[in-house]
């Protein structure tokens, strides 16, 4: 079985300060992961 | 007739080579014509006055094993799978065979909901287990999305041009599997469809609204919904909302449930943010058969619409995901449409061939890999066929009813929505 996420969020851009602003992933393709560990965050 | 049988000469002669020949040809002759006659029937469906004929029949692309995979029964095979493994297991074979599975499969007991493993009847239940309270902490930080399950991130990434990547080089279309528009109202099966029974039923509950709004503001402010209340009715967040008619005022009208209804018709993406500073992104998350399968909300959101797909229950595992394309676009999946704090939300759990049950806790008329839900599907395609209208292939419910506020059914982050059920 699967489960697939399809969402909005803001864009990834660059800041002034050259931080990258926006949706930002948290994991790998690949790594086992438990329900209730971050995915991403904006 | 034994006296016959013994003493009858039996002379054997040879056929003519040509007449062989003109045997075989005939066969081959057969097959072709069949399979011609079968390719026109499938164009013909959808036109006016043409036979129905139930769903048509998808034949996916894909090496030996794959085309060999489509001529077998999968629902049927995974409903017999299903009903086997509820047969109940002696009680003293239960604990030896649960830990059997669970070495084969990698589940760890320690963190089983039971500890005393004669409690599952069978491997259906041990397979829809729960697990002991605080085994799975949510991450601290409230903003993270979370994820929905135990399991392997296959992939993620963003969505450009309407296509996912399942794997390199193989894409499939998000309205293939989202589904694009919402079908005709003859499909509507939800426990609050929008029809104008239901905005009549809004509208003789708009006594009762001051009320309703004072406990959905406060479920908001507790679960962290950083939206207020006028931004629900209005839209004036940071994205445009699903269905703007949807605010359940006491003003609700037929008109505005036919302007709900025709924005029910438009493509799902037009709901993304007009102003392009956002984007879309999607995961994917495989579950193992040892793996915990019940599934969880990663965000606080409100789920409006339901899309039920009766589609094949394909194996998903990693192997066939790489060689299928489209492997989600053909299997049966629940479509769960929603937002949350950014926009546009969607939750979908596809089911497979080992896994067909998908169950949601908060949809009670949801019936997956079920035989009355494939003769619905059948019947509903054979409608669409008989009005000219293609099968969209699938059947909508829309939550609305659950919070007339919020306009569907709210989740909180962690909140467990379903799970995965053997068969």
């Amino acid at each position: 079985s699967t489960i697939v996420l399809v969402f909005e969020a803001p864009s990834q851009q660059k800041g002034e300060n050259g931080r990258v602003k926006g949706w930002e992933w948290k994991v790998q393709k690949g790594q086992r992961v438990r329900q209730g560990q971050a995915l991403g965050q904006v | 007739l034994g006296d016959a049988l013994r003493n009858t000469k039996i002379q054997w002669y040879q056929i003519p080579v040509g007449l062989g020949i003109g045997f075989l040809g005939l066969v081959q002759f057969y097959k072709v014509t069949a399979r011609e006659q079968e390719k026109q029937r499938d164009l013909e469906v959808g036109e006016p006055g043409s036979q129905p004929r139930g769903r048509p029949k998808v034949r996916p692309d894909g090496p030996w094993q794959v085309q060999v995979m489509s001529t077998l029964p999968l629902k049927a095979m995974s409903r017999l799978w299903g009903r086997f493994n509820e047969l109940t297991i002696p009680y003293y074979l239960r604990v030896p065979g649960f830990k059997l599975y669970a070495f084969i499969f990698g589940v760890d007991l320690s963190e089983v909901g039971e500890d005393d493993l004669h409690v599952y009847p069978n491997l259906a239940a041990f397979f829809y287990r729960k697990l002991k309270p605080g085994s799975r902490p949510l991450h601290p930080d409230p903003h993270m999305l979370l994820s929905p399950s135990d399991g392997r991130v296959l992939q993620f990434g963003q969505i450009e041009g309407g296509d996912i990547e399942q794997v390199k080089g193989m894409t499939y279309s998000i309205d293939a599997l989202l589904g694009r528009r919402t079908p005709t109202s003859s499909i509507s099966n939800g426990s609050s469809g929008t029809s104008t029974e239901h905005a009549k039923k809004i509208h003789r509950e708009a006594s009762e609204e001051e009320e309703i709004i004072k406990s959905d503001a406060e479920f908001a402010r507790v679960n962290g919904i950083p939206y207020t209340l006028p931004d629900l009715f209005t839209g004036s967040g940071r994205s445009k909302p699903v269905k703007d008619a949807a605010t359940p005022s006491s003003q609700s009208t037929e008109a505005e449930v036919g302007a709900e209804l025709a924005l029910g018709e438009r493509p799902w993406y037009d709901i993304i943010s007009p102003d392009k500073t956002t984007s879309l992104y999607y995961a994917v998350v495989y579950l193992a058969p040892g793996d915990y399968h019940r599934f969880h909300s990663p965000t606080n959101w409100v789920v409006e619409r339901r899309r039920h797909f009766a589609g094949e229950l394909y194996s998903v595992s990693p192997y066939l995901q790489r060689t299928l394309p489209g492997l989600f676009t053909l299997n049966e999946r629940v479509v769960l449409l929603g937002r949350w704090r950014w926009g546009f939300f969607s939750y979908i759990p596809v089911g497979a061939t080992n896994v067909g049950s998908i169950v949601v806790n908060f949809d009670r008329e949801l019936r997956t890999n079920s035989l009355t839900t494939d003769t619905e599907a059948d019947r509903a395609a054979d409608e669409a066929a008989a009005r000219g209208e293609p099968y969209l292939g699938f059947a909508e419910a829309s939550y609305e009813g659950a919070s007339p506020v919020l306009g569907g059914h709210a989740l909180r982050r962690g909140e467990e929505m379903g799970g995965f059920q053997l068969g």
